[in-house]
C-alpha cells in the first residue's frame, strides 16, 4: 500500500496494476511471479481493495466521503430485496443487473422561482461517475427522488419533472447553460415517506454509453396537488421539501468476477448429476442450509 | 466377529461395538477424508465495517482433508486425479497427491461505500465454497 502512487490504472478495467519495475517495491504478499501478475489484475475489485486496504489501518487513508444516509437508507433496502441474509443474490427476482450505483450530487446551483401559486425546484446537479468501470454496462438509469412529508398527503400529486443536460462551455463553469431537455409528466399518491424513481434511461443512455465522466443537468420540478382527470385547474401548491434527487444506475458487470445469473444457472441446469459429496455442511448453492446426508438425501 | 467384540471390550469398554450407526459411519466415511469446513468471518472484525456495509457475515468455508486413494466415484474427480495418485505412489513421489480444494461456489452481494461517497451493490461470482472435491 505504501507504494500506491507507483501503481497506474489499467484504464480498460479500472483494476490498478503495477508497472513492470515497481513489483519489486510491492508488499511481498502482492509480489506475484511475472507470469501470474495478469492474474492479479483480475482479483476481484472488492479482494483487490481488500488485500490493498488490508495492509492498511484504517484511519491513514484519505477521508472517504460520507453518503447521504437517506442513500445508504434506499440502498440498504435494495439490498435485502437483492440477496438473502446470507448475503447470496436471491435467484427468484429474474433482475438482469449485478451492478447498482447511487450516485448524491457533488454539485448543485438552486434557482428557486418566486411564484408562489406553484411549488416550483429548479436546481442543477452535477454527477460525478468515475466509479463506473468500462465493463460497467447501462440497463437502467432512474433520478431517485425522496419526499419527506410530515403528514400523509390525501389526494394524488401531479408534477411536472423537467430535465435538461448541460454542456459546459469553458472548463470549471459550475452553472452551465441548458443543451437539449425533455420534460415529464408524474402522478403518483404520496404516502408519509415515499420514494420516486423517474426513469431517465433513454435520456442519459448516449451520455453514459459514451463513457462521460460528469453528467450535468437542470432539473425543474413542478408539484400540484390533485387529479388532472377530475379538475381542470390544479390549485393547492405542496409545501414539500424536495431534496435533489440521487442517480441510480442499474447495471451489467462483464468482467469475470462479476456474478453473471444467466451463465450460472444454464451452467447448473447443464450438469444436473452432481458428484456424490460427504458433506459435513450440507449447504446447496442457494446458501440454505441442508439437513441430513447428503447419502440421506439420495436415498 | 463376537470374539472380536469380547476382545474389544476387554480393551475399551466405553464404546460398545452394537453402536452400528457409529460403526457404519466409521466404516463409509473414513474420519479426516476430504470435506467442506465451515468458516465464518464478519467485517467488523477486520475493521472494514466502515465501508462494506452488508453483508455483516461472511461464510466463505474452505476445503481440508486427506484424498483416498480411488477418488473418481466419490468426489467426481477427473480420471487424471487418479492417474495421479498412482503416479505419486508407483514412479514419483515427489509429484504431490491430488489435493482436497473447492469444487463449486456461491457467489456473494456485497454493498460498499466508494471513496467518493457513493454506494455500490455488486454480485461477486465464486465467493463462498458450497463443495469439495479431490484433483
Amino acid at each position: 500500500p505504501h507504494s500506491r502512487d507507483h501503481v497506474v490504472s489499467d484504464e480498460t478495467s479500472g483494476f490498478l496494476v503495477a508497472p513492470e519495475g515497481a513489483a519489486s517495491e510491492l508488499n511481498p504478499l502482492l509480489q506475484l511471479p511475472k507470469s501470474m501478475r495478469r492474474g492479479y489484475a483480475l482479483l476481484p475489485p472488492l479482494l483487490k481493495v481488500l488485500s490493498d486496504r488490508g495492509n492498511q489501518d484504517w484511519g491513514s487513508e484519505a477521508p472517504r466521503l460520507q453518503p447521504d444516509s437517506r442513500a445508504l437508507r434506499y440502498m440498504k433496502r435494495l439490498y435485502k430485496m437483492s440477496a438473502t441474509k446470507e448475503g447470496i443474490p436471491k435467484d427468484n427476482n429474474s433482475h438482469l443487473y449485478n451492478t447498482v450505483r447511487l450516485f448524491t450530487p457533488c454539485s448543485e446551483c438552486k434557482h428557486r422561482h418566486r411564484d408562489l401559486k406553484k411549488d416550483v425546484h429548479s436546481v442543477d446537479l452535477l454527477f460525478n461517475l468515475d466509479r463506473v468501470t468500462a465493463l460497467e454496462h447501462l440497463l437502467k438509469s432512474v433520478l431517485l427522488y425522496s419526499f419527506d412529508t410530515p403528514a400523509p398527503i390525501p389526494s394524488p400529486i401531479v408534477c411536472v419533472c423537467r430535465l435538461s443536460v448541460k454542456e459546459q462551455e469553458f472548463s470549471g463553469q459550475v452553472c452551465p447553460s441548458a443543451s437539449h431537455s425533455v420534460a415529464f409528466r408524474l402522478h403518483f399518491q404520496v404516502r408519509k415517506r415515499k420514494w420516486v424513481e423517474v426513469d431517465v434511461t433513454s435520456f442519459l443512455q448516449p451520455l453514459i454509453a459514451t463513457h462521460r465522466r460528469d453528467i450535468h443537468m437542470a432539473v425543474n420540478f413542478t408539484c400540484l396537488m390533485g387529479d388532472p382527470q377530475h379538475t381542470t385547474k390544479l390549485e393547492n401548491p405542496i409545501n414539500m421539501a424536495l431534496v435533489p434527487p440521487s442517480l441510480l444506475l442499474y447495471l451489467n458487470d462483464t468482467s469475470e468476477q462479476a456474478y453473471h445469473r444467466w451463465n450460472s444457472l444454464r451452467h447448473r441446469r447443464r450438469n444436473p448429476a452432481r458428484p456424490r459429496q460427504r458433506n459435513s455442511l450440507r449447504v446447496s448453492p442457494m446458501g440454505d442450509r441442508g439437513t441430513g446426508s447428503t447419502q440421506g438425501k439420495r436415498a | 466377529a463376537r470374539q472380536r467384540r469380547d476382545e474389544h471390550l476387554k480393551e475399551a469398554p466405553a464404546t460398545p461395538p452394537y453402536n452400528l450407526s457409529d460403526y457404519f459411519k466409521r466404516f463409509l466415511f473414513p474420519q479426516n477424508e476430504c470435506e467442506l469446513h465451515n468458516f465464518r468471518l464478519s467485517f467488523s472484525q477486520l475493521k472494514w465495517d466502515r465501508w462494506i456495509i452488508a453483508p455483516h457475515r461472511y461464510s466463505p468455508q474452505y476445503c481440508k482433508g486427506d484424498c483416498p486413494r480411488v477418488v473418481g466415484h466419490r468426489y467426481g474427480s477427473p480420471v487424471h486425479t487418479m492417474v495421479q495418485n498412482i503416479i505419486y505412489e508407483k514412479l514419483d513421489s515427489s509429484v504431490p497427491k491430488p489435493s482436497c480444494v473447492p469444487a463449486e461456489y456461491s457467489p456473494l452481494s456485497v454493498l460498499t461505500i466508494e471513496p467518493d461517497g457513493s454506494i455500490v451493490y455488486k454480485e461477486y461470482e465464486d465467493m463462498i465454497a458450497t463443495k469439495c472435491t479431490c484433483r
